[in-house]
């Protein structure tokens, strides 16, 4: 019966991840192996191609910056993106069984140190060794491309791609990525709600993965991980606000991201 | 916290709209 009750969990998540998070996993590596026909990204692979591609670039409430320079409506649409993917886990983090039920202070601080953790593991799938989909899928943007851009920009991306590369040797799928994501938001501080759903993953893992040895263990391994990237992104992100005096960033990424390390 | 999280708050006790955001 307890195994019941930890399949129906996982059967929950998975539900709700599908619901908030369209563009899966398999979705993701359909488009990156060309399996999509016709339908294949368009793709950025220097200046030029920003502007070409912008019309592939559908973000809902887009930050209307009064700004002619191609490459800063860009980083406002990125931005933009991110605010909304940070909407989507807060969602999703609501449909976890006990979430809701928490003291709203308490709910605010594991978004605020998880989300962002969330928002780079849902980025690995998207990721190749070759480069990115972004814009749900509509775009890839190229790694070399990215490391291209002038400093600091060019240092943003690679760590997410080093760490992508190798958490996706994982193959995890999709139901496995719900349980997952759903550990980091709880994994702050609270102490006896993550048991359920990490002992869920658990299982999840030993028969989606019978012949991956210690793969539960590998996966909380990543976490480690994530923690310093994140830690990374956010200083760098601090170095920007100070460097570039043009840059404006969200008001909810500067909420999230104010005092978190 | 709530003070300076006011937007994590509307989004965790609404489903605010992505125009909205």
């Amino acid at each position: 019966p307890e195994a019941a009750d930890l399949r129906s969990l996982a059967k929950l998540l998975l539900e709700s991840y599908l619901k908030y998070f369209p563009l899966t996993k398999a979705k993701a590596r359909a488009i990156l192996s060309g399996k999509t026909g016709d339908n294949a990204p368009f793709v950025y692979h220097d200046m030029k191609s920003l502007p070409e591609g912008e019309r592939f670039i559908n973000c809902v409430g887009l930050v209307q910056e009064p700004t002619d320079e191609v490459q800063l409506r860009f980083f406002y649409s990125c931005q933009s993106r991110s605010a909304e993917a940070v909407r989507e886990v807060t969602e999703f983090a609501k449909s976890i069984p006990g979430f809701v039920g928490l003291d709203l202070n308490d709910q605010v601080t594991l978004l605020k140190y998880g989300v962002i953790e969330v928002l780079i593991i849902m980025w690995a799938p998207l990721m190749n060794k070759d480069g990115t989909l972004i814009s749900y899928g509509q775009i890839f943007m190229t790694r070399e491309f990215l490391k291209s851009l002038r400093k600091p920009f060019c240092d943003m991306m690679e760590p997410k791609f080093e760490f992508s590369v190798k958490f996706n040797t994982l193959e995890l799928y999709d139901s496995d990525m719900a349980l997952f994501l759903a550990v980091i938001i709880l994994s702050g501080a609270i102490e006896e709600l993550p048991e359920t759903v990490s002992t869920s993953l658990e299982l999840q893992l030993k028969l989606n993965h019978p012949d991956s040895l210690q793969l539960f263990a590998k996966v909380l391994q990543k976490m480690t991980d994530l923690r310093q990237i994140v830690t990374d992104h956010v200083h760098l992100i601090q170095l920007l606000k100070k460097t570039e005096v043009d840059m404006c960033l969200h008001p909810l990424l500067q909420e999230i991201m104010r005092d978190l390390y | 916290l709530k003070e300076k999280h006011k937007i994590l708050h509307r989004l965790l006790q609404n489903s605010t709209s992505p125009v909205e955001l």
